[in-house]
């Protein structure tokens, strides 16, 4: 009844965008907000 | 259907392995507190003119190589795209089976970031009230299906974290050698986010009194923790592209989160993140405020790193102990 699940760590998708380029076009073109997944104002 | 860039797990980097299907076919997962869906690509997958290679990069379900598979004609739509809904199949996660678990396929790549994701899918940990489509979640049926102890999980972050072992997500219960002291538990204020009640916030040993008329805090497994970008006026750009000098880490304060009359600090040496010689703050800034209107703080993967942290759906509370 109780079961450890090993945790992988690996680059961030932020860090993986960087090495290739891409993360800087990226942000200039959607504005990136920690937060914003947290939808508070959608009703669900 | 808008596809939303998926810039909400910019900064996620911890999973694991699941298995679903019969024969079972295995997925990385982010085990994601945030959200409360299951979902994994499939063949039937699309990838977006944008992606770099115009094929998508992961771990993909194939129905036909599933016994049991059928389309159960509903779909659910994500903020980053359109998942199908498939009827339930077996979901396993180590020695946990649950025998049936709707669970989404994506139609097509949800958008460019996700090309880059180290894991496959997510696996959400949030509220049932959360799950677009109303599907329920993989919590939900490990519990009914009595495959878990207690209704708790738990994660522990390693300091050290690497790809063979960044830590554990424990079902079921703690692990009480991952960690020392008490647990100090905190109501949930807010049964669809991991959501508790921040009382006040301290920088070195001055209280800020940012939090008197109230703040709350979000518990993610999954991602960089933020402060209300209010704090952080006149800086102008996000915190993570603040350089800050190694040498004069050891002179920063520690700051401290105080959650229902506990004192939880944070020392510089957990929030500065050293690169190979280069510091930067691991913390980012929030402009978006909580559903009360309340300063919004995320506690992530540099808090969870000090704190071992426990999610009791049981009793709607959240427990902090010192890893």
């Amino acid at each position: 009844g109780m079961v450890r699940i090993k945790l992988r760590k690996a680059k961030s998708i932020r860090e993986k965008m960087k090495e290739a380029g891409v993360l800087d076009d990226y942000l200039k073109k959607y504005k990136h907000d920690p937060a914003k997944k947290y939808r508070f104002s959608e009703d669900y | 259907v808008v596809d939303e860039p998926i810039t909400n797990h910019l900064d996620s980097s911890y999973f694991g392995e699941i298995s679903i299907g019969t024969p079972p076919q295995n997925f990385l997962v982010l085990f994601d507190t945030g959200s409360s869906n299951l979902w994994v690509p499939s063949t039937y997958c699309r990838a977006l003119p944008s992606s770099p290679s115009r094929a998508v990069n992961h771990a993909k379900f194939q129905p036909n190589e599933s016994s049991t598979f059928t389309y159960n004609g509903q779909s659910f739509t994500l903020s980053y795209g359109r998942k199908l809904t498939w009827r339930p199949l077996p979901l396993q996660i180590q020695s946990i089976t649950v025998t049936n678990q709707e669970f989404g396929l994506s139609e097509n790549e949800p958008t460019q970031p996700f090309y880059y994701a180290d894991f496959d899918g997510i696996l959400g940990m949030g509220y049932p009230s959360l799950a677009a489509g109303g599907t329920p979640t993989a919590l939900q049926g490990m519990l009914q299906q009595n495959q878990l102890t207690q209704p708790i999980f738990s994660f522990y972050f390693s300091r050290q974290p690497t790809y063979s072992y960044g830590g554990e997500l424990i079902l079921g219960g703690v692990d009480t050698q991952l960690f020392q002291g008490d647990i100090v538990w905190a109501p949930v204020t807010q049964e669809l986010y991991w959501q508790v009640m921040l009382d006040e916030f301290a920088i070195g040993q001055s209280a800020t009194g940012w939090c008197s008329q109230g703040c709350q805090a979000i518990v993610p497994a999954d991602g960089a923790p933020a402060v209300p970008g209010q704090l952080r006026s006149g800086r102008g750009r996000p915190a993570d592209q603040l350089w800050l000098n190694c040498n004069e880490v050891q002179n920063m304060p520690t700051i401290t989160f105080v959650i229902n009359g506990a004192q939880l600090p944070l020392y510089p040496s957990a929030y500065v993140l050293n690169n190979n010689g280069y510091c930067t703050l691991g913390i980012e800034a929030t402009y978006l405020p909580s559903q009360n209107g309340q300063p919004l703080w995320i506690l992530g993967d540099v808090f969870l790193k000090e704190y071992y942290t426990v999610f009791d759906t049981g009793n709607n509370r959240i427990g902090f102990a010192t890893s």
